[in-house]
């Protein structure tokens, strides 16, 4: 599954992932 | 905690011991946000228990582009609400040990 990462200006990396399964509540 | 549509769940295990632990963040409710939010995906990310503050992440999330400024309260309201639930388990645990 596609992942992909975001590293913000201060040194924070944040990755995107998909949700774990069955945890939407709208979609 | 309050329902704000936003999930905050641990993405490793708790060892009770290290400061920064990762956590995993997604929208569950997008009918409870204000703004669009970008990603369809969960957000993880570290965060240090001892020295970050909830919503400085929010405020980062906001400049990095998953969120809007609308929105950011409510983002650092629900990392504060897990963060405080993670302290309360590793307070109950030291206290059950000691």
């Amino acid at each position: 599954s596609a992942t992909s990462q975001v590293v913000h200006s201060a040194g924070r990396r944040f990755i995107v992932s998909p949700v774990p399964e069955g945890r939407l509540k709208d979609q | 905690a309050e329902d704000t549509g936003v999930r905050v769940e641990l993405a490793e295990e708790d060892d009770g011991k290290k400061p920064t632990i990762a956590l995993k963040l997604w929208v569950e409710d997008h009918k409870k946000l204000k703004g669009k939010y970008k990603e369809s995906g969960a957000i993880e990310f570290t965060f240090d228990l001892e020295k970050e503050v909830p919503e400085v992440v929010a405020q980062e999330m906001v400049e990095s582009g998953f969120f809007q400024e609308s929105d950011a309260k409510t983002v650092g309201k629900s990392i504060r609400d897990r963060v405080a639930l993670i302290k309360w388990r590793r307070g109950r645990t030291a206290a059950i040990v000691a």
